[in-house]
């Protein structure tokens, strides 16, 4: 069961003991970070219970938490998954994603079947220096993802071409 | 470097010989202003002939009011299609930036990544970005508390009694939480955070923001350890974080940075499922 007390709980120590970096001691910031990865995977539950109830899908939903060092293991393994995007702003948002894949052409689509122009680029020397040994992603997979207010939309991303790469970044 | 990437909304242009930005252009409204930004770190302060104090956690205190500049030249890659244009920035080991814009964005993303900061010459280093830019500032900027009322700063002054001012760096600092800007009559450079940081405007017309800091010595606020998170691999932190400029007219730059500011705090949530619908 998902809930969203046990972040509540760790947020109101962390901002009691006023948990800026560096204002307590290393291990106590390293229980307080504890305390809030806790609370996140128990809401992450709590979220994907809900997802599941509003679109009738109970297959496994994964959330990626390294995203910004490109590492996600189900889009980098792949052939085919699917992107769920919620929104919790009370009006339309479009959001840019980067999602780490290793094949080189992609078809993303909306949940209408609507291709989504996309283009697969290298990923860069400070991501791959950043992961080391976290994730093996070439490339990151970039599209325009449209979300309503408080409420969510579904991407296919189907690969379609292992190879060749693309080109790499030009020099400067 | 390329010498420009734009979309419909917005152009930004680079130094050829050097590759950092040099300007910014809101190809809506026609308004340009030049814009530098580059990386910079202030050495930790551990104490001297006018007071012990040293830089911590809880005391920024530079010992010169001078940054040291990383690079001035960094190392270049472009990437340009119809999703997206990115110039990578490569400092040094320890500082890199990806400058990147969307093709349907009215902001500019600045992707920056700090660290593991080297400390093997026991030097703490406070490690900093700097937009110069050439808005007359007039000593004036402007920084947010959790989003709501922005408040106006001024250098070396307090509004409600005579400052003396003995830290010509550290007491220009102000905390921001979502957002500053710098304006004058014709031009808002609004800077939006992914995160609460320092920011300050020490010279008219630029704005920096702390980005990253790893310290050597105690600050005597009661914690007794230096400011030197260890990272996953116990050689020192990285930071990744992201800045995302906006250049306005001042009487509607609030209808670019509040939504901004929203869409940057909540985030979409994104999850993967296997398989086909």
């Amino acid at each position: 069961e998902g809930d969203s007390n046990t972040l509540k709980h760790a947020m109101a120590v962390a901002q009691h003991h006023d948990a800026v970096s560096g204002t307590e001691k290393q291990h106590v910031a390293n229980d307080y970070a504890k305390r809030l990865a806790i609370g996140s995977a128990h809401c992450q539950v709590l979220v994907s219970n809900s997802l599941a109830l509003l679109s009738g899908s109970n297959v496994p939903r994964v959330f990626c938490e390294n995203l910004n060092i490109s590492v996600c293991p189900i889009t980098e393994s792949s052939k085919q998954f699917l992107l769920n995007v919620y929104n919790p702003l009370a009006r339309p948002v479009g959001w840019s994603v980067h999602l780490p894949v290793n094949g080189s052409v992609y078809n993303v689509t909306d949940s209408d079947g609507t291709p989504v122009d996309n283009q697969v680029i290298p990923v860069s020397k400070a991501t791959q220096d950043l992961r080391r040994d976290r994730g093996s992603a070439q490339f990151e997979l970039v599209f325009q993802v449209q979300a309503p207010p408080m409420g969510f939309s579904t991407y296919t991303i189907t690969l379609v071409q292992d190879s060749p790469a693309p080109a790499p970044p030009k020099p400067g | 470097a390329p010498t420009s990437i734009q979309n419909k909304y917005l152009k930004v242009t680079f130094d050829t010989q050097t590759g950092l930005l040099s300007g910014l252009t809101n190809l809506e409204t026609q308004q340009t202003i030049k814009l530098m930004q580059n990386f910079y770190w202030y050495n930790a302060s551990v104490g001297n002939s006018e007071s012990v104090q040293t830089s911590g956690a809880y005391i920024f205190r530079p010992n010169s009011t001078t940054p040291i500049i990383i690079n001035t030249k960094p190392e270049v890659t472009t990437l340009q299609n119809s999703v997206v244009q990115e110039v990578r920035q490569w400092f040094s080991p320890w500082v890199s930036q990806v400058v990147r814009l969307y093709a349907e964005s009215k902001y500019l993303e600045l992707e920056w990544t700090v660290g593991p900061i080297p400390v093997r010459d026991l030097f703490g280093k406070e490690v900093i970005t700097r937009l110069d830019s050439s808005i007359e500032t007039e000593g004036y900027f402007y920084t947010d508390s959790n989003g709501r009322e922005i408040l106006q700063r001024r250098k070396d002054y307090r509004p409600t009694w005579d400052l003396k001012q003995t830290e010509p760096v550290a007491g220009n600092y102000y905390p921001i939480n979502t957002r500053a800007f710098i304006k004058d009559k014709q031009n808002q450079l609004t800077v939006v955070t992914d995160r609460s940081q320092g920011i300050s405007s020490i010279y008219n017309g630029s704005l920096e923001i702390m980005v990253h800091r790893r310290l050597l010595c105690d600050d005597y606020r009661g914690v007794g350890e230096a400011l030197s998170e260890p990272g996953d691999y116990n050689d020192g932190l990285s930071v990744r974080g992201r800045l995302l400029l906006a250049l306005t007219p001042p009487s509607t730059s609030a209808d670019t940075h509040r939504p901004l500011g929203q869409e940057m705090v909540f985030q979409p949530t994104l999850s993967f499922q296997q398989g086909a619908p």
